[in-house]
C-alpha cells in the first residue's frame, strides 16, 4: 500500500466522518441526498460481497465492515430517525435513482470480466461509484445556505477519488502486473464530475464566502 | 487469475 492509497482511504474515512457529525451532532441532514447515500449503501453491498471470500488484509476488511457500517447508519437516520428525517430535504432531492442504476447494470453486464455473480456486481460497483455523487451535487445546486459540513463533506470524498488517481499513477510505475483499465477509467470520470464542485469550493474559500454553486 | 490479486483496493 502506497502513501496515496492511505491518504485517499483516510480522506473517505474522514467525509464519513464529518457526515456523521453534522448528522448526529446538530441532528440535521440538511441539503444530504439521501439517493447518494442509499447509492453509496449499494455500491458498498455489490463491491464487498467477497468480504469472507477474498481476505486481502486485516486493514482491507475492517475499511470494507466500517465503510458498510456506516452508510448503513447514514440511510437509517435519514430515514428513519424521528428527528433528523425532518430536515431531510426530500423535495429538492428528485434525480431519480433508476438514470444511474440501469445503464450501470447494463454496463455491468455488457463488460464484465467474468460472468459470475460476484464478478457482475463487483463491476457494476465500479460503474455506480462513478456517478453515485450526482444527485449529491443537484442537490447542492439547488440548496441556498450551503454549510461548512456539507461543502467539506463533498470536498473530502472528491479528495479522495483525487488520491486514488495518484496512487495508479504510483502503482502502473511500481507494479509489473496493475492494469485495471475499467476501475481507472470510471475513477477518471468519477473525479471529473467533482471538478465544477472544487471551483466553486476554492473559489469561496479563497474569498471568503460561503459556498454556492450556481445552478 | 490475472484479476484475482488486483482487488485489493476499497
Amino acid at each position: 500500500m502506497n502513501v496515496f492509497r492511505l491518504a485517499g482511504d483516510m480522506m473517505h474515512l474522514l467525509s464519513i466522518v464529518v457526515l456523521l457529525l453534522k448528522i448526529t451532532g446538530i441532528k440535521s441532514c440538511r441539503g444530504i441526498s439521501l439517493k447518494t447515500q442509499e447509492l453509496y449503501l449499494l455500491v458498498f453491498i455489490t463491491r464487498y460481497l467477497d468480504i469472507f471470500t477474498n481476505f486481502v488484509s486485516l486493514y482491507n476488511t475492517v475499511m470494507k465492515l466500517v465503510f458498510l457500517g456506516t452508510s448503513s447508519a447514514i440511510v437509517y437516520y435519514m430515514r428513519y430517525d424521528r428527528i433528523i428525517k425532518l430536515t431531510y430535504d426530500k423535495e429538492q432531492d428528485t434525480f431519480k435513482y433508476l438514470l444511474l442504476v440501469a445503464p450501470s447494470a447494463v454496463l455491468a453486464l455488457a463488460t464484465s470480466h467474468v460472468y459470475t455473480v460476484l464478478e457482475v456486481l463487483w463491476t457494476f460497483s465500479i460503474y455506480l461509484e462513478a456517478v453515485a455523487i450526482m444527485p449529491q451535487l443537484v442537490l447542492l445546486q439547488r440548496t441556498q445556505n450551503i454549510d461548512n459540513l456539507t461543502g467539506n463533506y463533498v470536498f473530502l470524498l472528491g479528495s479522495y477519488r483525487g488520491l486514488y488517481i495518484l496512487n495508479w499513477i504510483y502503482r502502473f510505475f511500481t507494479e509489473k502486473h496493475y492494469r485495471q483499465w475499467l476501475v481507472w477509467t470510471c475513477g477518471v470520470v468519477q473525479t471529473i464530475i467533482y471538478c465544477d464542485f472544487f471551483y466553486y469550493y476554492f473559489l469561496s474559500w479563497q474569498n471568503n464566502e460561503k459556498l454556492a454553486l450556481p445552478a | 487469475a490475472e484479476d484475482e490479486d488486483e482487488k485489493d483496493e476499497l
